[in-house]
Order: C-alpha cells, then sequence, then structure tokens
C-alpha cells in the first residue's frame, strides 16, 4: 500500500508537468504481443510531418520496441525494467526529462506487457488504453478485471485474424462494459490499417483544446 | 529478496510433498489467452479413463477456467488471486490439500497469464513449461527473457494460425536456445489437436518411474 501511495505522489507531479506543458501523455498496455508497438509505429509515421511524438516503452529486457519506433522518427527510450512487471511514476518521470520531450507534443508510454501490474501504477497519464488481441479470447475483460476496469479506452486489435479465431466481439464489449460502464471500445487490425482512422480521431478529440 | 527466500521454504515443503507422494506437479505458464486451459481440458480429456489428474487454476478474478476443466473431468480449484500477479507456494501447498490430491496423479498448476512475475516463483513443481502463442510474436523470448529461461519445456501453440501471422518458428527457438540451451520445444495447434501426441509423449517420457 505504501508502494502505491509513493507511486501517487511521483505520478501527481508527472501529471502537473504534462498539463504544464500540454504534453498529451498516453500510457498503453496489454498482454505480451497484443499490437502495442505496431499500432505506435504506424501512428509515428502517420504524424511524421506535424506532430511531434515521443515514446517511453518499457520492455524486461532488449532494445527491440525502441528500435521499431526509432526506425519510424519517434523520439523513443526504452527503459528496460528487469525483474520489475510495469514502469512506475518515478521512472517515467526521469524518461522523460531524458527524452527533452517538447511542449505541445504527444507521450506514448508503451508499457511492459503484462494485464495485471500496470493497472495498479498510475503515472501521471491523460488516459489509460488497453489493448485486447482477438487471439486472446473474448472473456479477459473479467478475468482481468482490473486493467479493464481503469482503462479509459479498449482497443481490440487484429480484427484481421475474426475469421480463424472464437472471438465474440459484442459479447467482449458487454463483458468490458460490465466492468466499466464508461469504458470507450475502438477495433482495428494494426498490421492491415483498418480502423486506423478512427485512432487518429479519437487523439484528436481527446487532445489538450488551445 | 525476503519474499523469494520465504517462497522458497514453501516450494522446498510442496516439492518434499510431491516426491513423497508421487506426485506430478507441473506449473503451466504464458501470456493470457495464449491456450492453457484449452491444453488442459484436451489432456484431462485424453487421459479420463486412466489417469486422475488435478488442477490448481490461478486468476486475478472468476472461476471460468475452473468450470471447463471441472466439465471435462478434471479435480479443480479455482484460486483467485486478485492483484497478485502470480500463484506461490503458499497458496499451491493449502490447495493441494483442499483437492486431496491422490498419490502418483497428475497434478496441473495453471498459473495467471502473465510472462513476468510468475517466473519468479517456484511452487515446488517437477517442471516449469511455458506456453508462446504465435500470435503473440517470435522475439518473447528475448523480451521476457528470465521467464524462458527457467522453463523447462517451451510450447508453441497454435500453429493453426501461422499462415496468417508473422512468426518465424526457427528463429524463436533460435532465441530460446540462446537464453536457455537446454530448454525442450513442442509445437502443437491445442483447439486442432495436433502435435498433441508429442505432448502426451512428454508427459509420459517425463513421470515418476516405478
Ligand atoms: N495479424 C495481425 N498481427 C498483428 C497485428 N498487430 C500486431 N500484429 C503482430 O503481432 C506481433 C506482436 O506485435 P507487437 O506490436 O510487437 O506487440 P506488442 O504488444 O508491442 O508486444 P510486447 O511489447 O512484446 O508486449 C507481431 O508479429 C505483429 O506483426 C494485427 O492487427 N493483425
Ligand atoms: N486458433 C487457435 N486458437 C486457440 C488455440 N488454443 C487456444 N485457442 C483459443 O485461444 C483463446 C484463449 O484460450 P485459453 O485456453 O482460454 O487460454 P489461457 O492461456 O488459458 O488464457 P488465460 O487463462 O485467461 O490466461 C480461446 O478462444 C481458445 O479457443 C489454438 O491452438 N489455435
Ligand atoms: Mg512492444
Ligand atoms: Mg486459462
Amino acid at each position: 500500500q505504501n508502494v502505491f501511495a509513493k507511486n501517487d505522489q511521483f505520478a501527481f507531479n508527472n501529471k502537473k508537468y504534462f498539463l504544464d506543458k500540454k504534453i498529451m501523455a498516453l500510457n498503453i498496455m496489454s498482454s505480451p504481443g497484443s499490437g502495442k508497438t505496431t499500432l505506435l509505429t504506424k501512428t509515428i509515421d502517420n504524424y511524421k510531418n506535424n506532430k511531434a511524438i515521443s515514446v517511453i516503452v518499457g520492455d524486461q529486457h532488449t532494445q527491440l520496441d525502441a528500435e521499431k519506433l526509432i526506425k519510424v522518427g519517434g523520439n523513443v527510450l526504452q527503459v528496460n525494467t528487469g525483474r520489475m512487471c510495469h514502469l512506475d511514476a518515478h521512472l517515467v518521470g526521469h524518461a522523460v526529462v531524458d527524452l527533452a520531450v517538447k511542449e505541445n507534443s504527444l507521450l506514448f508510454i508503451e508499457n511492459v506487457g503484462n494485464l495485471v501490474c500496470p493497472a495498479l501504477f498510475n503515472l501521471g497519464e491523460m488516459h489509460k488504453i488497453v489493448l485486447l488481441s482477438v487471439t486472446e479470447g473474448d472473456n479477459k475483460p473479467l478475468k482481468y478485471a482490473d486493467m479493464f476496469r481503469v482503462a479509459d479506452l479498449m482497443i481490440i486489435n487484429k480484427i484481421d485474424l475474426l475469421p480463424y479465431v472464437e472471438f465474440d466481439i459484442e459479447k467482449c464489449i458487454e463483458y468490458a462494459q460490465s466492468i466499466n460502464p464508461h469504458i470507450e471500445i475502438l477495433t482495428l487490425s494494426a498490421t492491415q490499417g483498418k480502423g486506423l482512422n478512427s485512432w487518429y480521431g479519437w487523439l484528436d478529440e481527446k487532445k489538450f483544446k488551445d
């Protein structure tokens, strides 16, 4: 409990900083391999001529995700969390300074692949976003309820695979809404580009107003 | 570190008990939705006339997995771990008593869906098994190395989806072996039944000899 209180202190400081600098910070969470990095590479590529995008990416080991994001032009910092199963607000606060995140910019925080721990650690973000791949099964919002309860947006990804898997989109949405009535929903295929316009529309709708 | 030392104490006690009673205890781990429960339902169904099978299944919330396993005739206990991101040896020790696991039987422990935390908590098992779905991407053994380092067996699941995803089986195996040279590998499709015979063969090879 003390760990969470301490983290909330750092998160509060991050949030103040983000509001002050109009940095739109989004915490992107999911199981391993649901498509976080793929979605972010598509997003950076989409905005590359008109929006500064920074990314803090957490992984236990390797720089593999950062390399992909840097390739498409993101201002990226890889944080290796080792045994730690989530990013925390303290790490994020330091990373923001290291990255020299610009005012009026977009900051994605790709969390460690994990549907459990990241739900418990506020980072000072504007919104929490959870990706769920159709390959994981539609009952995940019930089984990992804490994550879906704190998420503002659920992105159902890999819809291109729907013909080959047992996944009931309506049931999944129903489950998520039973846990969190206000959760927003998008469905897309990050690799094929389907539904990405609705994601860019959501980002536009949520951004700081001038 | 104290948490791990304490857990190892309980794990040691579990292991002694399992050896004494010839209970073949297997710790089944993976990301959310990689196919643990599906594999176990197929396994229980396969052995139902000639092997007593017990299952301890850990999930943050719900009895959904236990219900599926009970339906096919398993002796099952659902443990809800809430905010805890893994099963631990203390919980497992109690569950074994509650389940009255028979001597000379098979005990599967389906861990919480998580590639990070379960790798750090010994349960007293005979073997650690990690499932990886082809939909998650082939670089997972590198990014979540701690899990693949402690696993005795890696099961690559959902091979029926290979035509529709980017997954290089040989690369994935290479990555896993770079982390853990002794790791054994099986590939299968739990839903379609492909490769299940190799899994039953592995179970047979590893069982206690009389
Ligand atoms: N078929 C299909 N595959 C996808 C889609 N999005 C991502 N993938 C694939 O899924 C695998 C994992 O994608 P990543 O973007 O690395 O997933 P991630 O969530 O960043 O993974 P971690 O950071 O390791 O937790 C890769 O092989 C991607 O090509 C999609 O919409 N459809
Ligand atoms: N195409 C395909 N789907 C599979 C396969 N194995 C499991 N699935 C599907 O994947 C989804 C998740 O399967 P589960 O067995 O519940 O996975 P799990 O690892 O037990 O999930 P959690 O316990 O929630 O972490 C279900 O919709 C299954 O039908 C497979 O070999 N091929
Ligand atoms: Mg990633
Ligand atoms: Mg399961």
